[in-house]
């Protein structure tokens, strides 16, 4: 008889299509002009994430299964999940670091800068995430999957068509499981661990957006017309 | 959706420029 084929341990089809969405860093480029201060370092936070979030909407565009979604429920699900993915990937830049947040490659914040900018007890809590991630040593694959599932499981509000996210949120979830029972067998709560990490990544994104709706408010930083919007939907 | 134009914009085209100020 024929043996059915099969698949080599780890081989995920959902892994390596978000491995391949996965977009370049970008660079904050901060002013080296103007001298520092907490509207420097604000400005070019507001300018780097209202860049990234271009970029990220064009990522969820390659998650599969996210273009088939309704695009009410694409637009609903970034509008909920888009501080989340920054703030996964600020983390997950961060984890070779200590006690420090690369917003980006050129743009690391230490406990001085965080405090110049008024965002120490923001990036503490970032910092919180890291320290979670690094006692499980996060991997790349584990990363780019938990992004997928925390956009997609982002909004609690009822969907146009509710049955295909949750058969996303499925698929997405399945790749998490077969994952990590390829790669990290010897530790069958691994995928459970990491699902349970979510919680804390939203509760942060949310103290995020408010405090950046605080400095929008404000009126003293300058802020892009993506992120704004985005603000403004929260 | 009139509210939420370039979010609406960039789903629907592959344009990755940054946004106006």
């Amino acid at each position: 008889g024929v043996l059915p084929h099969k698949k080599a341990p780890g081989d995920n089809q959902v892994v390596s299509l978000l491995l391949l969405a996965e977009p370049e860093a970008i660079l904050a480029m901060a002013d080296p002009t103007v001298p520092d201060s907490d509207i420097k370092a604000l400005t070019t936070l507001c300018d780097l994430a209202d860049r990234e979030l271009v970029v990220n909407i064009g990522w969820a565009k390659h998650i599969p299964g996210f273009p088939s979604l309704s695009l009410a429920d694409q637009m609903s699900l970034l509008q909920s999940g888009w501080m989340e993915i920054l703030i996964l990937r600020v983390v997950f830049r961060s984890l070779a670091l200590d006690e420090r947040l690369a917003y980006a490659e050129d743009y690391v914040m230490d406990h001085d800068q965080s405090k110049m900018a008024g965002l120490l007890d923001l990036n503490n809590a970032i910092l919180q995430l890291v320290k979670k991630y690094k006692s499980v040593s996060l991997d790349r694959e584990e990363f780019v999957l938990l992004k997928a599932i925390a956009l997609v499981n982002s909004d609690s509000a009822p969907h146009e068509d509710s049955e295909a996210v949750q058969h996303l949120q499925d698929v997405l979830q399945g790749a998490l499981q077969d994952y990590e029972a390829a790669r990290h067998a010897q530790d069958p709560r691994r995928a459970g661990k990491l699902i349970m990490s979510l919680p804390l990544l939203r509760q942060t994104a949310a103290r995020a957006v408010q405090h950046f709706c605080g400095i929008k408010r404000d009126g003293r930083v300058p802020m892009h017309k993506l992120f704004l919007e985005l603000l403004e939907a929260k | 959706t009139e509210r939420h134009k370039i979010l609406h914009r960039l789903l629907q085209d592959s344009n990755d420029s940054p946004t106006p100020a």
